[in-house]
Parts: structure tokens; C-alpha cells; sequence
């Protein structure tokens, strides 16, 4: 299995949303 | 995120590497605003300088080799796991096993963790980001490891009847809560958990990492406090008998897509939603936000690509599709080899593993651009073998590279995303191979 690793999603807002079934990246957010 | 048609992005080197006594506190862009569903909380590096688990008496940070050696480790028990609740991707989930000698696990003396299963939780080493909890009545404040890759919430608990390693807070007294309490054996909760046996009537919980270390205790249930929020009723492992490699840290909080994780247990409160934000550099200060997605945690702006959920519980898998660097789309990966491996997202795993067809394709474009702006190769470091010398350099120009998910979701990495920085003159692309394609 492939994996998003911690230091690619560096100052991304990393959204989960299970009820949604949604996984979402927001540029820019620290 | 929709997508940058930029091909090279500026990156400080100096910012690579924040001094020991240099954290900037919050760096958050955007206002914090607080609504009246969502807890927000801080994130930091456990070994950085904004860390309260830092400071002279909490020992030598690891070494980056022994950071990518347990980066490596991790990689191999998250596969592993992976590999035994799917039969192959899409499969059932495995059936969960009962801890074998469960009675006397708590109050044994023995150093054995032979009564506890193995792997039942990943390797632990590189899940670096630490976030404060506050568990009990009235609250004590404990910092705890952040891993959306597991799902059951610890922490080390009075009197530890066996052993307890040390960590910086103190320890939680169950006797000093006025709301704590055992979970029985006979509460459908305690069968969520992968790994349970029972004692006298109370749940026991039991969590072997991949790196050997563990924590075995009781289930439990007590106020959880998240910010300025109380979950009532939280159920999370009081730890009576643990061992490894958890640093300073009082325990950890379990974020994955299982039945004991808060993600689940706060439902009603928070929906199932979370978000967080983790720094640029390990000298400055993320978040960690629980609730439907507010403007403040940018999900104003989130390009979103479904939760693949038919992959086993846990994990948060998405549908990785192509890979862009420079702008271009990588042609030479097909989309099957992403499909067919699958891919997780981990706050736990440090550098983003990929299917070996994809990473050669990457390396190597990244390669091509970095040439052609003349920069100097360096030697190969660990698991990261596509390196430079940016001895005697101010500012770097790098190639975009951005992964491109299902539904057209994109991730054009921060420049502190592209390169994993040993030294000055060792600044690696932080992405390795998995050694095929379909490991």
C-alpha cells in the first residue's frame, strides 16, 4: 500500500469527514 | 488545491533547519475562530522546540537516522496490518482475536509481552506530533501522540501494577476522578477492541506495537476534554503494564476509523469530522481541530476526494491517481499501479511511500529538473536516495510536485513537503520507494 506520509501534508489543512466518506486538502492553513 | 500550473517553487534552506530554542509559536495564517460545535487544540513536533516534552531532561532527539529507521519500521508493520485485515485490498476485515492468558495480564510481574497479541497496533516510533488531552474530574493535562494510523486512546495509569515508562506528566489517578470507570466485560464496547480479556468482571485491553513496545491495562471510561469540550464517557486504555518507545508522552490519542477511536465515540458530537495542520517546520505550531469544517480550518477552500471505506477499518485510504512535477503529469505511471496497491493517508509515517513504478517516475523527473538548474548531487541517505548539496545557498528553487487523488483533489506540496533536510549538504526528496508495485 501506498502512503501520504506527515511530511507531504505540511501546512495543509487535512480534513476527514467520516459521515461524508471524504478525505479533503486545504492549501495554506499553518 | 484544484491544482498549480506553477513549475517551481523558492525554498529557504535555513528554514530546513530551526534552532534548538527558536519555536514562533503559532504561525496559523488564518484567525482561530471558535464555533460553537468545533474544539480546536495545538499540534507541535514531540521533538521540537515548541514542544513541551522538550527542554534538558528529556534526552537526545533521535538521530535522522534512527528517525527513518523507525520510519521504515512503521512502513512495515502498517503493511503487515494492512495485509492481515484485508484478504487483498477490498477484502473482509479479519476476525479480532481475545487476548490468550487475559486474566492476568494486569497484575502479572512478568517483562513478558508474550500475552499480548502481536502487531496489533503499528509501529509507533516516527508519530511525532503530540497534542494536549485532558482526561478525568476535575481534568488532568496530559500530552499525548497524535495517530490517525490506530484507534484505541491510552494512557499510562496509577499505580501501574506492572511497569510504566517515564514520562513527563503525571501519571493518571483513576482514584482522583470522580467520574472514571472501569468498562465491564460485558459491555459491547469491550469487544470493539482488536485486542481484549477480562479480570474479575473489568475489561482488559491490550496493544502490541510493530516496534515491540505495548500497552496492556484496563478499558475504561472517564470525562475526555478536548479544548474547551468534554466528551462524557470516553472509553480509552488505562495503562498498567507499559513498554517502548513512546518517549516523554503520557499515552496517545487514537484518530483512526475504528469503533474505539474518538473519531467514532464523539460521533454525535462532532459528526466524524476532524481536521489538522501540521507545521512547516518543527519550530512552529499546527492544529488539531474536531467538528464540521469551519472557514478557519480552511475548509472553505478543501478540494475534497472520497474515503475509500471498503479497505478494512482504521485507516483512511483515498484514491491516489497521478503524480505532477515541474506541472506535468507524470506519463510514464499507469493509473493501475496506484489502484492496484491502494494508498492510506498517516499522520504517523514521516516520508510517503509509493508503489516502485511511480517513485522511479518521480525520482527521476525530479531528478531531470534538478539538473538542469545545476544543483549538485549528494550522496544517497538511509531510505532516501535522491539527494543535494546545498552547501553555501541561501534559497533553492524546486520543482512542483503534487499528488493528484480521485475527483481531482491535489496536493501541491509546500516546499517544506518536497525535501526531507539531513544537512545543508544532504537535502533528500522525502518520498521512498516500496521496492515493487505491489508490496
Amino acid at each position: 500500500v501506498g502512503i501520504v506520509g506527515n511530511t507531504q501534508q505540511r501546512t495543509y489543512g487535512v480534513l476527514y469527514d467520516v459521515s461524508k466518506k471524504v478525505v479533503g486538502f486545504a492549501p495554506g492553513a499553518c | 488545491a484544484a491544482g498549480s500550473s506553477a513549475d517551481r517553487v523558492l525554498l529557504r534552506v535555513d528554514s530546513l533547519f530551526p534552532g534548538p530554542s527558536s519555536c514562533t509559536s503559532t504561525q496559523e495564517r488564518k484567525p482561530i475562530t471558535a464555533t460553537s460545535s468545533a474544539a480546536r487544540v495545538p499540534i507541535v513536533h514531540r521533538h521540537g522546540p515548541c514542544s513541551p516534552l522538550a527542554g534538558a531532561h528529556a534526552g537526545k532527539p533521535p538521530s535522522h537516522a534512527e528517525i527513518l529507521a523507525a520510519d521504515q519500521n512503521r512502513v512495515e508493520s502498517l503493511h503487515h496490518r494492512v495485509s492481515s485485515t484485508t484478504t487483498g485490498l477490498g477484502g473482509k476485515p479479519r476476525t479480532k482475536k481475545k487476548t490468550p492468558g487475559h486474566s492476568s495480564v494486569p497484575a502479572s510481574s512478568s517483562s513478558s509481552s508474550s500475552s499480548v497479541p502481536a502487531s496489533s497496533g503499528l509501529s509507533l516510533g516516527t508519530a511525532n506530533y503530540v497534542v494536549p488531552i485532558g482526561l478525568g474530574t476535575p481534568p488532568s493535562r496530559f500530552t499525548v501522540v497524535f495517530d490517525t494510523g490506530s484507534d484505541t486512546t491510552w494512557v499510562q495509569c496509577r499505580p501501574c501494577v506492572v511497569s510504566c515508562y517515564k514520562q513527563k506528566d503525571r501519571l493518571f489517578d483513576p482514584a482522583k476522578s470522580s467520574t472514571y470507570a472501569n468498562v465491564s466485560c460485558a459491555d459491547p464496547a469491550c469487544a470493539d477492541l482488536d485486542a481484549s480479556g477480562c479480570n474479575a468482571g473489568h475489561c482488559l485491553y491490550g496493544i502490541q506495537y510493530g516496534d515491540g513496545s505495548y500497552t496492556v491495562g484496563f478499558f475504561a471510561k472517564d470525562t475526555l476534554a478536548v479544548a474547551q469540550d468534554a466528551i462524557k464517557g470516553f472509553k480509552f486504555g488505562c495503562g498498567e503494564k507499559n513498554r517502548g518507545l513512546f518517549g516523554q508522552t503520557a499515552g496517545l490519542l487514537g484518530l483512526g476509523r475504528g469503533p474505539t477511536s474518538i473519531t467514532v465515540q464523539a460521533y454525535e458530537k462532532y459528526g466524524g469530522s476532524f481536521s489538522y495542520c501540521l507545521p512547516a517546520s518543527s519550530a512552529a505550531t499546527g492544529y488539531l481541530e474536531f467538528g464540521p469544517l469551519s472557514p478557519s480550518s480552511s475548509g472553505s477552500n478543501a478540494k475534497t476526494t472520497p474515503m475509500l471505506t471498503d479497505k478494512g477499518p482504521t485507516f483512511y485510504y483515498v484514491g491516489l491517481t497521478g503524480i505532477r512535477v515541474g506541472g506535468k503529469q507524470l506519463g510514464a505511471i499507469p493509473e493501475s499501479v496506484f489502484s492496484n496497491s491502494g494508498t492510506l493517508v498517516d499522520s504517523g509515517t514521516v516520508i510517503t511511500r509509493l508503489p516502485d513504478t511511480a517513485y522511479a517516475a518521480l525520482s527521476s523527473a525530479f531528478a531531470a529538473a534538478m539538473a538542469a538548474s545545476g544543483y549538485k548531487k549528494a550522496a544517497a541517505y538511509s531510505i532516501l536516495d535522491t539527494c543535494y548539496d546545498f552547501t553555501g545557498l541561501s534559497q533553492v528553487s524546486l520543482p512542483t510536485v503534487s499528488l493528484v487523488f480521485q475527483g481531482g483533489a491535489c496536493l501541491d506540496l509546500d516546499a517544506s513537503g518536497i525535501v526531507y533536510a539531513i544537512s545543508q549538504s544532504q537535502v533528500c526528496l522525502g518520498f521512498a520507494s516500496n521496492g515493487d508495485d505491489e508490496s
